[in-house]
This record gives C-alpha cells, sequence and structure tokens, in this order.
C-alpha cells in the first residue's frame, strides 16, 4: 500500500 | 478475492437489478432520487478510468466494472427520459455541491499519488460514501418508501457492509490495508445504520417502511 496502492476492488 | 467480498459485489449487483426491475414494472421512478443516481454515474466513470489506463486485473473486474458504468447511465436514461413524468425534483432537493466539492478537496489532499488517475480514484471513493445522502435525505422527508425500494438500499448497504470483513480478511491474509477506502467504506456503511434499523424492524416483519412523525 502507499503509493499508488493497485485498486483491484470495485 | 475472497467470499466476503464476492458477496459484497453480487450484493451490489442485485441492488442494480432490484432498481431495474422496480423502475420496469412499476414504470416509475418514484421514491428514487435521481441526484444519487447520478452521482453513482460519476463514482463509476471517474474510477473506473483505469479499465482504460490502468493494468488489466482480471475478466471479472473488466465485466463488473463495465456493468456498474452501463446500468448506472441505463438508469439515468429510465429516469430522465423514458419515466421522466414519474419523478418528482420537488422532493430531491439535496444540494449535490456539497457532496461533490468536499469530496473533490480531501481527494487533493488525501491521495496515494499526484496523478490525475489517482485523484479520480480517491474522488470517487470519497462521493460514492456520500452519494446515497440525497436519496436517504428525500426518505427522510417522505417518511415512506415502497417495499421494493427498500430491499434496493438493503441490497447496497450490505454490499458496503461486506466489504469491512472483506478488508480484515486481506489485512490477515495478505497484510495489506487501503486506508482511503477503509475510511470511506466505514463512513458509507454508517449513514446506513438509521436505514437497518428500521429495515429490519419493520419492512423484515411485513409491515410498510414508515418512519415515525
Amino acid at each position: 500500500e502507499g503509493a499508488a496502492a493497485t485498486h483491484d476492488e470495485l | 478475492m475472497n467470499v466476503f467480498r464476492l458477496l459484497g459485489d453480487l450484493s451490489h449487483l442485485a441492488s442494480i437489478l432490484i432498481l431495474l426491475h422496480k423502475i420496469q414494472t412499476t414504470r416509475s421512478c418514484r421514491g428514487i432520487s435521481f441526484k444519487t443516481q447520478a452521482l453513482y454515474v460519476v463514482v463509476f466513470l471517474t474510477r473506473y478510468l483505469d479499465l482504460f489506463l490502468g493494468d488489466w486485473v482480471s475478466l471479472y473486474n473488466t465485466a463488473m466494472k463495465l456493468f456498474f458504468i452501463g446500468s448506472s447511465c441505463y438508469i439515468l436514461y429510465l429516469m430522465k427520459l423514458r419515466f421522466r413524468p414519474t419523478h418528482d425534483p420537488a422532493i430531491d432537493t439535496f444540494r449535490v455541491e456539497y457532496l461533490v466539492g468536499p469530496s473533490l478537496i480531501l481527494a487533493l489532499i488525501f491521495n496515494y499519488k499526484y496523478t490525475l488517475v489517482e485523484i479520480l480514484w480517491a474522488f470517487s471513493i470519497y462521493l460514492e460514501a456520500v452519494a446515497i445522502m440525497p436519496q436517504l435525505f428525500m426518505l427522510q422527508r417522505t417518511g415512506e418508501a415502497e417495499t421494493i425500494t427498500t430491499h434496493y438500499l438493503a441490497a447496497l448497504g450490505a454490499y458496503r457492509g461486506l466489504y469491512i470483513p472483506n478488508w480484515i480478511y486481506r489485512y490477515f491474509s495478505d497484510g495489506t490495508v487501503d486506508p482511503i477506502a477503509v475510511i470511506a467504506g466505514l463512513v458509507q456503511t454508517g449513514l446506513y445504520l438509521d436505514f437497518f434499523y428500521v429495515y429490519f424492524t419493520r419492512v423484515l416483519q411485513g409491515q410498510k417502511f414508515e418512519l415515525p412523525a
């Protein structure tokens, strides 16, 4: 997390 | 993907199908806030920009995103054009600028990276947290709701509620926390508490959704 987490949630 | 996340997404999917069913069968969008629905279109369009700009996540992810964008736009079409006379703007009076403005400011302050995509992502998270407010405000104002509308809201609230155990699960299973999504998600779920109280104590007991005068 932190810098630009992967947004895998909807 | 874990069971809470999957059930949450399915609940979100179900909420939209219930709403579409309500509009189509009653041929009316009475009791539905156009403002809330319009905010959801903004939420989905700003969050799912990564469909075109970001990394591929999965077929599930892409299909769901396309469904949410498509169905929310379709609902706006139904409300604004197809069943326009059944929508009463006089009771849908919540000022959306009070939601959009602060969400934008928060997104400019609290985001994961100073890029357009990340700022819009954070904005969509904050806006989604409060997008239901015009709808709940309308419910408060009229003091009653059709049962089908309450099922829609219950499914939408359940979607948000289920994301909470999903985050707890993810914290223990892969050690990740997404503070922006979690804090906004807790706020969003909190907004439904009053509604759920009435839903459980009245609607699920077979009574009409009516708020005390």
